[in-house]
């Protein structure tokens, strides 16, 4: 029986889509049977995965409406042991608050995770920024969660409120752990971004923080443009690295 | 009769909150009798302008529960002309799925940024990342809207999005006109992020995109770090000279 882990942040931009496609890829790599699922509206993993439109036209969304069945939204990928599910039709329209208002209401979500989890599958969620609904609901069926910390000022700031965010979810789902923090877009060499990391692993309790830092590097900018992994794209990479690491801590207890 | 202007992005981390700072604190500096309104659970405002927990425990999400009034929630800065509407309690809880819904139903918001206006001030609005509920009520009784794009591949990805979101909503609302697109972090002499803001310029409508763009700076990380807008604490820095330059052609349609 395979686990789920939900990637999850209140803050903006701080690397939960590159953890999400590069932890499930490396996982794949490991011959892990992975299924990485995008559970944000705004649809970013299509891209970091360099899927087509017309492939990721279906998706979660459209099996929350009860219009598709698993089978049609769970897409192969060049990569052997890595499958996908996009969010779907969502993507494609102005407005997100029905979707939000079907995935915080609707038990499909948990069915899809759960039989997922039965087939054998790791299963990796991206997630929207927030504390909402859809963050919620995906707390509540999944394992293990892992919160991206971007290595910036301002991201201290706001790990209290995500550490309150997470630990009311692991009080109302008592299957999910906390997998760690994993500090993103490390500048070594900077002085604003190390005193962050060193701050981090000074004030926060022994263990919360993972040992390996993902720094901010060109190639993964430039992977996302290519709609590839960093870890497929450039292996010798320092995220690229780190993300392997990541996925090698993180294997045994995803099976 | 101030002008409502609402800072949106569906994408995260792109310098919502760091443009709305900025913005609103320019204006102040012009002159302008500036309201900034943190509408984003995450309260981050609050750290951008290093204003204490106890000076911003209420805010806008106290006003909508009804339990406080508008002369309780609107504070001063140290800047003359700019006062703060934090986001209030919200911030402290687990949970931001009762706000959402708050703001979502409630007459308040409309009620609360109408007062504003009348009362001469000119409304810098900063909102969390999505096209959710929250956005859409905020873009509903606004007058215009600024959109930051943060000058990376993936943001490319994800402009088409934003865009379909924010047509909807100049559809819905015949009084919000579009400001404009604002091209921040971008890496003078970096290739990827000038092939990005080259593509972008090329590829929308002629003056959708401002002329400024935002560089990304170490100025920047430093000043929120240390609680003021760039614009104040560094003003001789190339991102306040940008946001000063943005001010300076907005000021004239929102007062
Ligand atoms: N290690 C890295 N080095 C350099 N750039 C990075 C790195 N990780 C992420 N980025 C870039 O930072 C930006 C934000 O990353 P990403 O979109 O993965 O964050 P996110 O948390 O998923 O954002 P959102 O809140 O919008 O979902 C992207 O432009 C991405 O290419
Ligand atoms: N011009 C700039 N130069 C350098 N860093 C910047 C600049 N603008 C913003 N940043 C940094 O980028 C990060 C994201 O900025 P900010 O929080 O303003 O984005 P946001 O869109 O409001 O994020 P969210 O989606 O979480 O609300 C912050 O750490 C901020 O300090
Ligand atoms: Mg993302
Ligand atoms: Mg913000």
């Amino acid at each position: 029986m395979g686990q789920v882990i939900a990637v999850v942040s209140q803050k903006g931009g701080v690397g939960k889509t590159t953890t999400a496609i590069n932890l499930a890829a490396a996982l794949a790599r490991r011959g892990l049977k992975t299924l990485l699922v995008d559970a944000d509206p705004q649809g970013s993993v299509r891209f970091g995965l360099g899927l087509s439109a017309s492939a990721t036209r279906l998706g979660l969304s459209d099996f929350l409406s009860g219009t598709h069945e698993m089978h049609e939204i769970v897409r192969p990928t060049t990569l052997p042991w890595l499958r996908v599910v996009s969010v779907g039709s969502v993507s494609e329209s102005a407005s997100h608050d029905q979707y939000q208002k079907m995935l915080a209401d609707s038990p499909r979500t948990a069915e899809l995770l759960d039989r997922a989890r039965a087939r054998g599958y790791a299963v990796v969620v991206d997630t929207p920024p927030g504390l909402g609904p859809v963050v919620h609901r995906v707390l509540s069926s999944s394992q293990h969660v892992l919160v991206p910390l971007q290595c910036e000022p301002l991201a201290l700031q706001t790990t209290t409120q995500i550490l309150r965010g997470i630990r009311a979810a692991l009080a109302a789902n008592p299957s999910l752990s906390m997998a760690g923090i994993l500090l993103t877009m490390v500048e070594p060499g900077n002085a604003a971004s190390e005193r962050v990391a060193a701050y981090v692993r000074e004030q926060l309790p022994a263990g919360l923080v993972l040992d390996m830092t993902v720094p901010r590097t060109a190639a993964s900018v430039d992977a996302f443009a290519a709609g590839q992994p960093v870890v497929l794209r450039a292996p010798d990479d320092a995220a690229a690295i780190a993300y392997r690491d990541l996925a090698a801590q993180l294997a045994g207890r995803l099976e």
